[in-house]
């Protein structure tokens, strides 16, 4: 799987995702890449695109969980992802990761499996790519 | 129009054995995420969309053999390759997805088209495919989404399947 999330100079928030699955998938099998709020969201609090093992993902809404604990519970971006990434997904057999950015330009990018591969840049600030 | 922008992306899971990353294909991988990067944040720069922003970082990971989207997709158990890749707008919650297809060059484009081009959120198969064919979008043939990395990743899921065994390999088990 491959993604992108952006905040663009209005504050307008955006997120894509494409193209994963596990080697050997079943034909037909389709993870979160393609489901809205699993695996892909975007609207006025944050974009998030998974990459992972897609079924948890769909499960437990992995994506809308951020967006709703950061509107209902005020939690920021960072704490919101980390809690789904850390302490839904993870318990749960849900290895994998996401990146998200909230409307402020603010990043997160959680993961908690190896094999992960990052990039993030904002306005103002040298680009960082990283491998995990 | 003065608000930070701001700009992340992933390649995936798994995709790249550690047992195989060596100095060059960590070299390649880390020049495949910069291209990316500025794909993306090029657009953003001159004050365009997070949108655009998105779409055209993704393409930009999308002809990247090293990650596993649209070029060196992975493959499913019967050998072929299916495509899936969804977009959405935060600020007005349109959203476009495209499942089980085969064929666009630029899988993420075949999902704009949806949301852009029809009334639907999601769309799957050939039905999809007509939509990207539609919007004018290239395809390509099964050659170009093949890389040897993908097809022995493959090989090998299925033989530890045959004998009954599961990898601990992130590659074999997500994407």
């Amino acid at each position: 799987t491959v993604g992108a999330v952006a905040c663009d100079r209005h504050g307008n928030l955006a997120a894509a995702t494409s193209t994963g699955g596990m080697t050997g998938k079943a034909p037909g099998r389709v993870g979160d890449t393609p489901v809205i709020g699993a695996g892909t969201l975007a609207d006025d609090i944050c974009a998030v695109s998974g990459t992972g093992h897609g079924e948890v993902f769909i499960r437990y809404g992995a994506a809308a969980e951020i967006a709703a604990r950061m509107r209902h519970l005020g939690e920021s971006l960072d704490a919101a992802a980390d809690h789904v990434v850390h302490r839904v997904l993870a318990p749960n057999d849900g290895s994998g990761g996401l990146v998200a950015v909230d409307r402020h330009g603010n990043v997160a990018l959680p993961f908690n499996s190896e094999g992960m591969y990052r990039g993030h840049v904002r306005s103002g600030e040298a680009p960082v790519t990283a491998i995990y | 129009m003065s608000q930070t922008f701001a700009l992340a992306i992933h390649g995936g899971a798994g995709t790249i054995r550690r047992s195989a990353l060596t100095p060059e294909i960590e070299q390649a991988t880390h020049a495949g995420l910069a291209r990316a990067l500025e794909a993306g944040s090029l657009i953003l720069r001159d004050g365009g969309s997070s949108l655009d922003a998105v779409t055209a970082a993704v393409c930009a990971l999308e002809d990247e053999p090293l990650f596993n989207a649209g070029c060196g997709a992975v493959f499913t158990s019967a050998g072929r390759q299916e495509m899936d890749a969804a977009v959405m707008n935060g600020a007005d919650r349109r959203a476009g997805a495209v499942a089980g297809l085969f064929g666009p060059r630029n899988p993420i484009r075949a999902a704009r088209a949806v949301m852009e081009a029809s009334p639907h959120v999601m769309m799957i198969g050939e039905a999809a495919a007509r939509i990207a064919r539609e919007a004018g979008l290239p395809f390509e043939e099964a050659s170009y989404f093949f890389t040897q990395n993908r097809w022995d990743a493959l090989e090998e899921t299925l033989a530890l399947r045959a004998r009954g065994e599961t990898s601990s390999d992130a590659a074999v088990r997500h994407g």
